[in-house]
């Protein structure tokens, strides 16, 4: 069966993308046919891995009902990888979809096709800095919400609210599948208290929902998008790319992918 | 004059939340008249300088015609800043303005009062991390966009974007002062080459633009907004406090603030 995973959170700047990239390769690499799906029209996650930017390549038309989803997959040099880039248009979306009847579930229509073929176990949803149309639609869509929180005081601020988006779905019977999947700690830095203090507050605060796996903060992470790999080509013996090792098979384990 | 300043980019986490606070209070330091106003429903600024989200304290109701802007204002610990609060409700704002006729400049219509009043010299604008209707209309009402620039290679690539918005609001003559105030780079981390090879990039493409100020990384910058207190008062002798003292001094000089 195809799980579905949302890396949505509404502060900006957390490690959405760069969770999203290497988790994706992480599962790829344990043989876990994985499709990512970039739906930020910053398009990062598309960049981050190396593709290009075309008009035309992401899920806009198919939003319109021109085209499928299907025929925008494209494949990556990892074999059980890939993807469906973003382009600057995904930006319209924001205001285009919410003009439509069911504008929840527009996203859930388009991909249907998508998760019923059985050709990926994973499919991962990198999300834009908000709780827009495009983020409420991956929810609408999503089997778990993955949260990636930075290990900051303003990030924390926000958890609240990304955690009650999904039980408001839940209720209003959009989405009764949906869980929370868990809360993967980001860029966490050994050297600050800060850092030692939300991991504790998380712990507290979620312990049945934060990860074991936390990611610490590396340049080597915030270098490789800009050569178009994941960390585990641009610097695979980097502490940044055995956290997203971790991460992929606990991922694998927490919710027994295939 | 009141001059009118937006920090907007659509890349998340880039400080520019952390900018709008130690702006605000560096300029009312120097005393001059400030207004800071937090435009983003995170309400990172709102509870970065010790305030309550509190229901109605916001623009939310006076963007829907009940009540005005100028009762929303209220005053801080540093006598020469005010501050207008976010609240949650916000959010709904990004859908309900698009539904109105001249929705690019409902922000405008409500501010025009407090701009016309003179009480401010500085008025700054804290936007969410995206390019809708929320950071559209303070760029339709602002004299000037203040871009807070990571150095890191991912913020990097949203640049042109954002600075591409300031052409379009010109051309289609929704707001023809409006001019590009400058880019502020910022968390230059001095340990990594990544940070300097950033730099060195933006000041090669906009010479003209980049601030000379950089605003280095430091913890004690990610702990203020959890004591609700500005750099300068949390910390006043660390670096973050120096390079924002010089930023405001350096703002005051390029526009001329009494
Ligand atoms: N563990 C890490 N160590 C060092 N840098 C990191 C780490 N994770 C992410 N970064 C860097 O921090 C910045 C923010 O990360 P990223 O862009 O992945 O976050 P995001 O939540 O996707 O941002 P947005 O809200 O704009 O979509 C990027 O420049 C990225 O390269
Ligand atoms: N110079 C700095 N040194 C260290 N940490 C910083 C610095 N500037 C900002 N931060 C921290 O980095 C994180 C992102 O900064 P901030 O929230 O100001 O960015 P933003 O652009 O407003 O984010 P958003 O896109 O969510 O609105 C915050 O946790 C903040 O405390
Ligand atoms: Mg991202
Ligand atoms: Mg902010």
């Amino acid at each position: 069966p195809t799980k579905v995973f949302s890396i949505a959170n509404q502060k900006g700047g957390v490690g959405k993308t760069t969770t999203a990239i290497n988790l994706s390769v992480g599962l790829a690499r344990r043989k876990v046919p994985t499709l990512l799906i970039d739906l930020d029209p910053q398009a990062n996650a598309t960049s981050g891995l190396g593709f290009e930017k075309v008009p035309g390549g992401s899920l806009y038309d198919p939003l319109h009902g021109e085209g499928v989803a299907m025929d925008k997959i494209q494949s990556t040099r990892e074999k059980y990888l890939s993807v469906i880039p973003s382009e600057v248009d995904l930006a319209a979306i924001e205001m285009e979809l919410g003009q439509k009847e069911d504008y929840l579930v527009q996203l859930k229509q388009v991909l249907q096709p998508v998760i019923d073929s059985g050709k990926f176990s994973a499919i991962i949803l990198d999300c834009p800095p908000a709780l827009g149309m495009i983020s409420m639609n991956s929810l609408a869509l999503a089997d778990y919400l993955l949260v990636a929180l930075q290990c900051e005081y303003l990030a924390l601020e926000g958890l609240g609210q990304i955690l009650s988006v999904v039980e408001q779905l839940k209720e209003a019977e959009v989405n009764p599948n949906l869980a929370v999947g868990g809360i993967l700690m980001t860029m966490y830095d050994s050297r600050t208290k800060l850092s030692k203090e939300v991991v504790d507050e998380v712990r507290n605060y979620r312990p049945d929902l934060i990860f074991k796996t936390i990611i610490p903060r590396t340049v080597r992470l915030s270098e490789a998008p800009s050569f178009g790999k994941s960390i585990f080509e641009h610097a695979r013996l980097n502490p940044g790319a055995f956290a997203y090792g971790k991460f992929a098979k606990e991922v694998i384990e927490r919710f027994k992918l295939e």
